[in-house]
C-alpha cells in the first residue's frame, strides 16, 4: 500500500465520518446503499464509522457524479478512461464520472464479453481509500490498485488494503484479524477484464 | 440515466458506442520506438498521472525523448511491467485500461514499491533532461 506525501490522515476527533449526495443528481435509494456497503467494508476493518446524511455542505465526505469540466481542475473525459477521482483527508470530495454505465447490482459479467459495464461498488470501495488517505498500490488484487478492467467487480479488501487503513486509523476491535479470502476465493469476476489486458 | 441493474440492461446502442475511448488512440503507438513522431498526447496522459512532473514548463513534442522514455520506464516499474522503456505491446494494453484518475506520483514522488521511492527531476529546461533516480 502506499500512502499520500505527509500521510495526511482524518484527525483523532473527527472519526466518526458522515457522507453525503449531490441532491442535483437525484439517486435512488438502490445507488445510495451501494456506497453504504463501500463504506462498511473500510468500517470493518477501522475505528471508523460512516453514517449517511442529508446535509450535503456539511457533511464530512461529499459525493457527487459529474461530467467533464466539474469545477475541481480535473475534468472527466467521457466514457472509461478515468472513472472517479477523491480527495486525500480531511478534504472527503468524491467525484464520479456520470458518462459511465454504472451497475448497481453487482451483476457485472456472464454475458458479454466486452463491455463498458462499470461495476460501481468497486469503484467505490477504491475510492473511499483515498478518502481516507490511502494512494495507490502495486498490488493488482488490491482495492487500491489503479485500474480496474470493464466488467469487472472487485470489492473485498486484501490483507494490503487493510494493513494500509489500520496503519492509519487502527484495528477494529470487532476484526477477528483473519486473513481474508485468497484470491479465487474473494468475491471477484471478470469477462473482460482478460480480454483487455 | 447512467445507472443499470446489471449489465444486461445496458442498451446495446449505449455499448455500441462506448466500447472505445480516447484512450484507445494509444494502441497505434505500439512498438514505437525514438525516432516516432505523434506521442504528445500520452506525454499529457503521463503528466496526469505524475509520471511527468506537473510543473513542468516546456511544450510537449510528438518526439520520443527522455521525458517520455522515463515516464514509461517509471510506469512499467508501478505497474510490474517489463522495464524496457519502450512501448510494447503489453505496456500499450495496459494503458488504455480504465483507472482511478487520481495521480499515481505525487510531487515527483512514487510510493507504489512499499517504501521504496523514485524521484523524477528535470535537470533544466535546456536539452530536457529528465532523470529517474531510484532510492
Amino acid at each position: 500500500y502506499s500512502l499520500f506525501p505527509g500521510e495526511p490522515r482524518w484527525p483523532e476527533d473527527r472519526r466518526q465520518l458522515t457522507y453525503a449526495f449531490d441532491p442535483r443528481n437525484a439517486l435512488t435509494e438502490e445507488v445510495k446503499g451501494v456506497f453504504g456497503r463501500a463504506f462498511a467494508r473500510w468500517a470493518a476493518v477501522t475505528k471508523l464509522t460512516f453514517t449517511r446524511v442529508e446535509t450535503f455542505p456539511d457533511s464530512d465526505i461529499t459525493i457527487g457524479f459529474y461530467t467533464g469540466d466539474h469545477g475541481d481542475g480535473e475534468p472527466f473525459d467521457g466514457v472509461l478512461g478515468t472513472l472517479a477521482h477523491a480527495f486525500s483527508p480531511p478534504s472527503g470530495r468524491f467525484h464520479l464520472d456520470s458518462d459511465e454505465n454504472w451497475v448497481v447490482s453487482g451483476d457485472v459479467g456472464g454475458i458479454l464479453s466486452m463491455t463498458s459495464a462499470v461495476d460501481l461498488e468497486s469503484v467505490a470501495v477504491h475510492e473511499i481509500g483515498h478518502l481516507l488517505g490511502l494512494g495507490h498500490s502495486t498490488i493488482e488484487d488490491s482495492i487500491m490498485y489503479p485500474t480496474i478492467s470493464t466488467g469487472r467487480r472487485k470489492v473485498e479488501l486484501t490483507r494490503d488494503d487493510i494493513d494500509g487503513i489500520q496503519y492509519l486509523y487502527g484495528t477494529n476491535p470487532n476484526f477477528n484479524g483473519s486473513s481474508p479470502p485468497s484470491t479465487q476465493q474473494r468475491e471477484s469476476s471478470d469477462f473482460g477484464g482478460v480480454g483487455r489486458m | 440515466e447512467f445507472f443499470f441493474p446489471n449489465v444486461t440492461g445496458i442498451p446495446p446502442s449505449r455499448l455500441l458506442n462506448t466500447t472505445r475511448n480516447l484512450w484507445d488512440a494509444f494502441r497505434n503507438f505500439t512498438g514505437c520506438r525514438p525516432g516516432v513522431d505523434g506521442l504528445y498526447k500520452l506525454k499529457q496522459y503521463f503528466q496526469r498521472f505524475g509520471y511527468i512532473p506537473e510543473n513542468f514548463s516546456g511544450n510537449f513534442t510528438d518526439d520520443f525523448d527522455d521525458i517520455l522514455r522515463h515516464a514509461i520506464e517509471m510506469y512499467q516499474r508501478n505497474f510490474r511491467l517489463n522495464v524496457s522503456g519502450e512501448l510494447d505491446e503489453l505496456t500499450v494494453r495496459h494503458l488504455v485500461i480504465p483507472r482511478c484518475g487520481n495521480p499515481d506520483i505525487v510531487n515527483g514522488s512514487s510510493a507504489m514499491h512499499g517504501g521504496k521511492k523514485y524521484e523524477v527531476n528535470f535537470a533544466g529546461r535546456r536539452g530536457q533532461r529528465f532523470h529517474a533516480l531510484k532510492r
